[in-house]
């Protein structure tokens, strides 16, 4: 079912995602550094400076993307930052980490000052990301198309940015139908969290307001 | 804290440079 140059493109994609990780450093730091409300609005602040170079690093492997105009660059990665962030740490929470960090990392994010009604939508959305039981080659097309979306604010070209997220959207398609055989709305499902990925986006710019006024 | 404008620097300098630098 799938070409050979679907089959490159999944490989290098997939590669790329797995290159997209914070330093060891800033990781080790979320598991020790001592804990306090102050102490963990600035390590989480870090941690997003750190999350985004790396996410830029993993975007400028998406084949195509470094063709296009650079304004859109900046206007695809700026409107697509935080969805994609939070895609990935969905991943990084369903995942079963090691001893009990997972545990670690939910409790500093919940006692550093963000508000509870922000909280428990970031949590669903990490708990129904989980339950898709989703494979390495999707989290990272899902990532690429994330980023690959033609309707953020501000770009010019958006017919070049549609040109390289529809062939993406095709593979996922098929790596779908292949590793669900007996889930025929897998893809669709995968597509639905992108919305709510959308809706967790416009609380993100709130909640950010409202924890830095705190 | 990265408010949105520090979020646009931040994908700017690295757009430009690599990790490294």
């Amino acid at each position: 079912e799938l070409t050979q140059d679907q089959k490159a493109l999944i490989s290098y994609i997939v590669d790329a995602h797995n290159k997209h990780r914070i330093p060891q450093d800033m990781a080790k730091k979320l598991l020790q550094e001592q804990f306090n409300t102050e102490e963990n609005f600035l390590l989480l602040t870090e941690m997003a400076t750190s999350h985004v170079q790396v996410l830029v690093e993993f975007t400028k492997n998406i084949p195509g993307f470094q063709s296009l105009d650079h304004e859109d660059q900046i206007a695809l990665l700026k409107g697509s930052a935080v969805e994609a962030m939070f895609l990935r740490s969905a991943q990084v929470f369903s995942k079963k980490l090691p001893n009990g960090h997972t545990e670690v990392l939910e409790d500093r994010i919940r006692r550093s000052g963000i508000s509870e009604e922000f909280i428990t939508p970031m949590f669903n959305f990490y708990k129904s990301i989980g339950e898709l039981q989703m494979m390495q080659e999707e989290h990272a097309l899902l990532t690429a198309i994330t980023i690959l979306s033609p309707d953020r604010p501000y770009i010019k070209d958006q017919q070049a940015v549609e040109r390289l997220q529809e062939p993406m959207l095709e593979v996922l398609r098929k790596v779908c139908k292949l590793q669900h055989p007996h889930e025929p709305q897998h893809f669709a499902r995968l597509l639905g969290r992108l919305t709510e990925l959308r809706t967790l986006n416009h609380h993100h710019a709130e909640m950010l307001e409202s924890w830095r006024m705190s | 804290p990265a408010s949105n404008l520090g979020l646009e620097d931040i994908i700017r300098k690295a757009l430009m440079g690599n990790m490294e630098e």
